[in-house]
């Protein structure tokens, strides 16, 4: 992995003589490419390793007797500041509510199931709306999710989402729910249609929360969506999917660089009881592989 | 913006963002300027064209056996695009006149059957299914058998989506092939991959697991019509010479179209 390499590196390095300002780039190249490889964007690869250098040379790495262990710890924590830390769930409202959005198949109406079970285990009254009025049987699927759950799902007429959201908004009003959570379509950031939904969506229900799912295999793209979707629509946090599969989950770090918002669950497999907390030391971890 | 010019260390680093952005990946981006430098022409980004289309041209027609049916299994990871896929090859397959069965093998997911039924109907296609967590092979076989005793054309297969790493998982997809074979001992005939385009790096082990365990023999790349490059098939094609067979360009019926390397190296440099 990346501490082999960068041990191999630096005794090379120090077999050549002093270790310098100018072959510590090779260590460098190497961080750049193992982050590369684990799916950060170009960019902000560029930047963090620049900064790892700057701290490198500040801190003295070369005058170390172990300077890859030196380099090696200032990359993860680096990388753990940039993470940053676990977020609970603002819920100030009554009821609050809780936007899911995000690109297809990213993992939406299962993220909201988990969440609304997780809420319900903390002894709220969750309602779950199904305003996916697109995808077939998408009403049909948080439906199902919500008997396994106990949760009920609203999903009045169907075929319109901002009635939907309007009609629900009503039925909650003093209900007894205490947390609404919301299903919407998968949808490219590029569909200006689709994005002026959400924020017809989000100006009705005020939400305490606007969750991005994001998919944990994501490539260098994501940095265009989790962009665009946080200046649309000011995301509050993140839910990363899949992180039961063996990707690194680079796109954590971009994510989190690019929009500054705290990732707040992860989803960790297809049940609704596979879902966590966010904790940034494992994630540091596995995105250095 | 991408006049004519030689291969310099400006150039160099431009290409390399420009690559590695489009998930292209290191060591196929490394192999590429490697290429490019071996060529020293006049025209680096004319050049780099020339390159990637040369990695993706494969021979990328389906493999339609002489007899009926045709099968198709649909495979990949969660939420790539299989469902929908299914339903857009059965429109397609219609829209040449061919009669269709769709089986569905997704037997797990909340809706599964509910959501491919819905395409089915829309592709005018048959459609065969069992209860929600029936055997997905039993499916597999029952569509088969109707296609063979009906005498229609192809048989599409939408399977759970499964990440490649959950071996049970995978070995369930290996029996379904297994279980097909005592019916039509060639079939499946085609096992699509189904891989969204905004994929990173481990689209090429999700690319190696599946073809280690159900043979792929070509790729579905969806989700082209966003922003997402989808480079993570040329570092597919370069590693394991897998083709890409369809690309698809929304979310209708009609929105599938058979892969151009030209057109997708057009839109990756652009
Ligand atoms: N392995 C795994 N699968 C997941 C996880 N979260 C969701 N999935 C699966 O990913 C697929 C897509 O999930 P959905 O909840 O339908 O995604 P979505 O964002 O609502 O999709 P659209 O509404 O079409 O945009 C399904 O097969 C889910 O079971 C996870 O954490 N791990
Ligand atoms: N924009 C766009 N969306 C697509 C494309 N293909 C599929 N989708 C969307 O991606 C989401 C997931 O599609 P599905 O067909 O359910 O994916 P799947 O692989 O069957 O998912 P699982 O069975 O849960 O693993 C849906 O919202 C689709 O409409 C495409 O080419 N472009
Ligand atoms: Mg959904
Ligand atoms: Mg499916």
């Amino acid at each position: 992995g990346l501490r082999e390499k960068l041990s191999n590196a630096f005794r090379v390095l120090s077999g050549k003589g002093k270790i310098t300002e100018k072959n510590i780039e090779e260590a460098v190249q190497i961080v750049k490419t193992s982050l590369l490889a684990a799916d950060v964007s170009y960019k902000v690869v560029k930047e963090f390793v620049e900064n790892v250098k700057k701290r490198a040379l500040g801190e003295e790495v070369l005058k170390s007797l172990t300077p890859d262990q030196m380099f090696i710890k200032i990359v993860r924590d680096e990388l753990v500041r940039l993470l940053g830390e676990r977020e609970p769930l603002k819920l100030v409202h009554n009821p609050s509510y809780v936007m899911m959005v995000g690109l297809q198949g990213t993992g939406k109406t299962t993220s909201a199931a988990k969440i609304a079970n997780y809420l319900k285990k903390q002894g709220k009254r969750p309602i779950l709306v199904a305003a996916d009025t697109y995808r077939p049987a998408a009403i049909d699927q948080l439906e199902v999710l919500g008997r396994k759950i106990g949760v009920p799902v609203i999903t009045g007429d169907r075929r319109n989402a901002i009635k939907i959201v309007q009609d629900a908004m009503r039925q909650v009003k003093d209900s007894g729910y205490d947390v609404v959570i919301l299903d919407t379509a998968g949808r490219l950031h590029v569909d200006e249609e689709m994005m002026q939904e959400l924020e017809e969506i989000k100006k009705m229900i005020r939400p305490d929360e606007i969750l991005l799912t994001v998919d944990a295999m994501a490539g260098q793209d994501a940095v265009n969506s989790a962009r665009t979707f946080n200046e649309r629509l000011e995301v509050t946090g993140f839910v990363v999917t899949k992180l039961d599969g063996d990707s690194r989950g680079g796109v954590i770090l971009t994510i989190r660089y690019i929009t500054g918002k705290p990732v707040k669950f992860v989803g960790v497999g297809e049940k609704v009881d596979d879902f966590d907390e966010f904790y940034p030391d494992r994630i540091a971890n596995r995105i250095l592989g | 913006i991408l006049k004519s010019r030689r291969l310099d260390e400006d150039t160099k680093a431009e290409i390399e963002e420009l690559l590695i952005s489009a998930d292209v990946g290191v060591e196929a981006t490394e192999y590429i300027i490697k290429k490019l430098e071996e060529k020293k022409s006049e025209d680096a980004f004319g050049t780099l064209k020339e390159v990637l289309i040369e990695i993706l041209s494969k021979p990328n027609g389906l493999n339609i056996p002489v007899e009926k049916p045709f099968v198709i299994s649909m495979v990949g990871v969660n939420g790539s695009g299989k469902t929908t896929t299914c339903g857009k090859l059965a429109a397609m397959f219609r829209e040449e006149g061919k009669q269709v069965v769709i089986g569905a093998c997704d037997t797990f997911r909340a809706a599964a059957i509910d959501q491919l039924k819905v395409w089915a109907e829309r592709a005018g296609a048959t459609f065969i299914s069992h209860m929600e967590g029936a055997d997905a092979a039993a499916v597999a076989f029952d569509a088969v058998n109707h296609a063979i005793s009906k005498s229609k054309d192809v048989v599409i297969l939408d399977t759970a989506g499964r990440l490649h790493n959950k071996r049970h998982l995978m070995e369930e997809l290996a029996k379904i092939n297994r279980v097909i074979k005592k019916v039509l001992p060639n079939a499946p005939h085609e096992v699509l991959l189904v891989i969204d385009a905004v994929t990173g790096q481990n689209g090429l082990q999700q690319a190696k697991t599946f073809r280690e365990i159900v043979g792929v023999t070509g790729i579905v790349l969806t989700k082209l019509d966003g922003t997402a490059k989808g480079g993570i098939a040329i570092a597919i094609a370069k590693e394991l010479g897998i083709p890409i067979k369809f690309v698809g360009v929304g979310e209708g019926l009609e929105d599938l179209k058979p892969f151009n390397p030209h057109d997708f190296v057009e839109a990756l440099l652009a």
